[in-house]
């Protein structure tokens, strides 16, 4: 047996310092170092191979909830690491929402103070910030921040007097807050101050702008919102005013220069967005099964990304990988142009039960699942196939340290090493 | 191979690695050269995960049980 010494990298781009962004071409030494093995008495040893290889979707994220329980930096890292090891490309960074807000904003500083579980503990600094977006960078991943607005934003409120829509009770403030509340200049002065900053601090192209679950009746039970919708001629229809607040803020991203993705709602209430917005659909059935949702989203030529069915917070008992693994994002009924528009999609993992003791069981291997079904060709779908590979897979994630949740029944070589 | 390549052809032929002697190496015509942050920290990532941190220079039967 002949040995081999070198693995040679030939890189066609030059761009060592720059950010990934969705079009970068990939690369990785993550193939090679699958095709090493080891045999018991200790030899490593590769076979010839020869492998020719590119994702099928530009866009593999994941998506973390990092406000309903505070992730603290280093899960977040190891996060990314694995991340890498499946070939994800984007960290949906799901910061703030109603729960917390552990973005430590440098412009609006009571944010942070006022918002998060502890304004010295559990926030993410600038600092913090700035090492998310550098891990990522050296591991081909981008990081694409989310501040859902106008609604999930309770944490906001404690930090900016006047942000959110005083709740009534009647003729009577309730002393309860819902959206952020778009009747006022004052609310848009702040975001555009707002959204300044995050667009310095988060380098990539895109931001999320949220956008779901709007809550009309805070917004119905205000008078001076109602007088507000009487003068704009809305009458009673608050996709009009979540629209008219959407718009604007909108055209304050599209004034720094950078590109936004929203949640499907944005799309499905009819607010105008620019052509290159890229729609993500989170909602399974309501209003429409999420396949419909995406023949609608690319027929009005807008590109989408997939959720939905990838939601791994949820958990059942059993092999549930499978499910997420037998989904087909192209499933619809449309042109090859339409097709061409779904340029990927995200596992999310939502915050409410998960914390840093439970996410990496949680998330992998079955992250996996979405990760191969977003990188491999359409035909790769044969389960038992799958079934071999992802259980190996879980495996090597052992061996570098990954506390992976089982498949199903079995053992791995690596977990004596761990004892 | 996790995720599973869209073209990938495996022979029985194998070759030894030895973490002594391996090294990663820029092709002489690559675009990117030694001192690229992306490439060079992949390199000492991916020794690592291949070989873990253990001095390979002592023979590996040393500490065997």
């Amino acid at each position: 047996v002949r040995e081999k010494s070198s693995l040679i990298v030939y890189v066609v781009t030059p761009d060592c310092e720059q950010l990934p962004t969705l079009e970068s071409v990939e690369n990785c030494l993550e193939t090679f170092s699958q095709l090493v093995w080891r045999a018991p008495q200790g030899t490593f040893f590769i076979n010839k191979t020869e492998i020719e290889d590119f994702p099928r979707f530009p866009h593999r994220g994941l998506l973390l909830d990092t406000s309903r329980h505070y992730l603290p930096l280093t899960s977040i890292l190891d996060t990314l690491d694995v991340m890498a090891y499946n070939k994800l490309n984007v960290f949906h960074w799901h910061i703030v929402d109603d729960s917390s807000f552990p973005y430590e904003s440098f412009t609006f500083p009571e944010l942070t103070r006022k918002g998060s579980y502890n304004p010295i503990t559990h926030i993410y600094t600038a600092q913090d910030v700035k090492e998310v977006i550098e891990y990522a960078r050296l591991r081909g991943i981008r990081v694409l921040a989310e501040f859902d607005t106008p609604g999930h934003t309770l944490s906001w409120g404690p930090g900016i007097p006047g942000l959110l829509t005083p709740c009534y009770a009647g003729s009577q403030p309730s002393g309860t807050f819902g959206p952020v509340n778009p009747i006022f200049n004052d609310t848009y002065e702040f975001m555009n101050t707002f959204f300044l900053e995050i667009s310095s601090v988060f380098p990539d192209f895109y931001l999320h702008l949220g956008g779901d679950e709007v809550d009309f009746t805070c917004w119905k039970s205000n008078p001076a919102v109602r007088a507000f919708m009487k003068k704009k001629g809305f009458g009673e229809d608050f996709k009009q005013l979540e629209s008219y607040y959407i718009q604007k803020l909108l055209d304050i991203v599209s004034a720094y220069g950078k590109g936004y993705v929203v949640w499907q709602e944005v799309f499905d209430n009819k607010v105008k967005i620019r052509p290159d917005t890229i729609v993500q659909v989170w909602r399974e059935e309501i209003p429409v099964s999420y396949l419909k949702e995406l023949k609608l989203i690319t027929k009005a030529g807008f590109r989408a990304l997939l959720s939905a069915p990838w939601y791994l917070n949820r958990i059942t008992y059993g092999p549930d990988w499978q499910e997420i693994y037998m989904v087909e994002p192209l499933a619809f009924e449309g042109t090859p142009k339409q097709k061409e528009l779904v340029i990927g999609g995200e596992a999310c993992m939502w915050g409410e039960y998960v914390d840093s003791t439970n996410l990496v069981p949680r998330l992998w291997p079955r992250g996996g699942a979405v990760a191969e079904r977003l990188w491999s060709n359409q035909f790769v779908t044969d389960l038992d196939f799958a079934s071999k590979r992802l259980t190996k897979f879980r495996c090597e994630l052992l061996r570098r340290g990954v506390q992976a949740q089982p498949l199903s029944v079995g053992f791995c070589e690596e977990e004596f090493e761990h004892t | 191979i996790w995720p599973w390549p869209q073209y990938i052809q495996t022979t029985s032929y194998h070759y030894t690695i030895s973490p002594d002697n391996f090294k990663f190496r820029y092709h002489d015509q690559s675009a990117a050269q030694a001192g690229c942050s992306v490439l060079d920290e992949a390199f000492r990532r991916y020794r690592v995960l291949l070989f873990g941190t253990r001095n390979w220079h002592h023979r590996p039967d040393e500490k065997k049980h």
